[in-house]
């Protein structure tokens, strides 16, 4: 399964993560 | 052959400019016929099955009633003498962590079906101080902004933005309860984006076109809130104090949304603001993963599409080689608003887990069977109902919002 997450943030929103990290419920994902 | 292998001398020539023009003419039409989008009359892009044989051959496959054959299997009852046995060998060879389930007694599991949807105990998962948080245990695919509203799925391989989520059509609102003013999500003009190293899809596949689905409204009572979210209250926003407790889950997310509840009735129009840009991310769940999915942060929903489509595996493997594999599956786009503008998070179910489940949604039937619609079709629900105050439903960060079931 898999969830897709699709939003709208200003420009500079980053990312936290990186592509084939390992993720957990309540985990940072990015901010601005 | 050892003696050829390493004695021979390697002898390089100039390729000839005629044989490495074709080649680049041949690199060049590949890409070209890979990139192809066919659209119907309506110039929505029709979703048709792409990839090399192995994805043909899956997709001859009866993968929904496999599905659903797999989810009956899993429900059956275990001896619960078995279940302790079972479910460690399960947790070995899938990686689960036994000591943060609740409850921990393992013969209080009936099914594997059952253990799958575990519960984590509290304060399992600490939730981070920022606006955007893990939804889910699983591991990061792919992730980035989204351009000419083309998602990437994985690299060189897109897919629209509105084939994932579905687009508001000119003139055709989707029915919403008459006493309630009606809902508006921005609407994206363009409608690609990416999914894992290059492939990506549209919007519209994603969450689906309002003129190929229909609307009913959802008027569920909001659920209380979950300890997982359960980080505002009267103590940290003190102006908590003088809402009345019916409305202080709603309040709080507004809080925390950081806008007052009042002004929070409508959503940006058809484009993202100046200064914004839309983002992407794609986690996936591996089967020994938690299978509940949680508020990414505090927003409101205020609608969702159910796209009834085909179960393909969601792996890494797959997700490279077949196209448009988010916006073929069966999946549920929940839609609303957040602090910054739109906010869309799509549940996408797979072969061993077709059924999602989504906790203020009753009405949501997943994986049923029978002949499914034609891709890229949904049905609609409104959430008006579930908060007069924000006109959607209220989550706050981390607030457990569903989860994936086996079959």
């Amino acid at each position: 399964s898999t969830i897709v997450l699709v939003f709208e943030a200003p420009n500079d929103f980053e990312f936290a993560v990186e592509a084939g990290q390992k993720v957990r419920v309540g985990q940072k994902l990015g901010d601005v | 052959l050892l003696n050829a292998w390493t004695e021979t001398p390697v002898k390089w020539y100039p390729i000839p400019i005629a044989v490495g023009a074709l080649v680049l003419v041949a690199i060049q039409y590949r890409k070209k016929a890979r990139k192809e989008v066919h659209v119907d009359a309506d110039g929505n892009e029709i979703i048709r099955l792409k990839g090399p044989w192995q994805v043909h051959v899956l997709g001859a496959l009866p993968l929904r009633n496999m599905s659903r054959l797999w989810g009956y299997v899993n429900s059956l009852e275990l001896p619960v003498w078995f279940r302790p046995y079972g479910f460690r060998i399960y947790a070995a060879a899938f990686g689960c962590n036994l000591d943060e389930i609740e409850p921990a007694d393992l013969k209080s599991y009936p099914s594997l079906g059952a253990f799958f949807y575990r519960r984590l105990k509290d304060g399992a998962r600490p939730v981070a101080d920022a606006v955007l948080v893990s939804p889910a245990d699983g591991k990061i695919l792919h992730f980035g902004t989204i351009k000419d509203l083309r998602v990437e799925q994985v690299k060189g391989i897109t897919y629209s933005l509105d084939a994932l989520l579905g687009v508001e059509r000119p003139g055709t609102p989707p029915p919403v309860p008459a006493h309630m003013p009606a809902p508006s999500i921005p609407v994206v003009d363009d409608h690609e984006f990416a999914n894992v190293n290059g492939i990506e899809y549209t919007l519209d596949q994603l969450i689906g076109a309002s003129s190929s689905g229909t609307s009913t409204p959802v008027s569920d009572t909001p659920p209380a809130p979950k300890k997982f979210g359960e980080r505002i209250d009267a103590s940290v926003v003190p102006e908590l104090a003088d809402v009345p407790e019916a409305l202080r889950h709603d309040a709080s997310v507004a809080a925390e949304m950081g806008v007052r509840p009042a002004l929070t009735r409508s959503t940006s129009g058809t484009t993202v603001k100046p200064g914004h840009s839309l983002f992407f991310s794609v986690i996936y769940l591996a089967p020994g993963d938690y299978h509940r999915f949680h508020s990414p942060t505090a927003w409101v929903v205020e609608k969702r599409r159910h796209f009834v489509g085909e179960l393909f595996s969601v792996s890494p493997y797959i997700a490279k080689r077949l196209e448009n594999l988010f916006v073929l599956n069966e999946r549920v786009a929940l839609l609303g608003r957040w602090k910054y503008g739109f906010f869309g998070m799509v549940p996408v179910g797979a072969t061993n887990v077709g059924s999602i489940k989504v906790n203020f949604d009753q009405a949501l039937r997943t994986n049923v069977r029978g002949r499914p619609p034609p891709l890229g079709t949904y049905t609609e629900a409104v959430y008006s109902a579930a908060s007069t105050l924000l006109n959607g439903q209220p989550l706050m960060a981390a607030q457990e919002m569903g989860g994936f079931c086996l079959g």
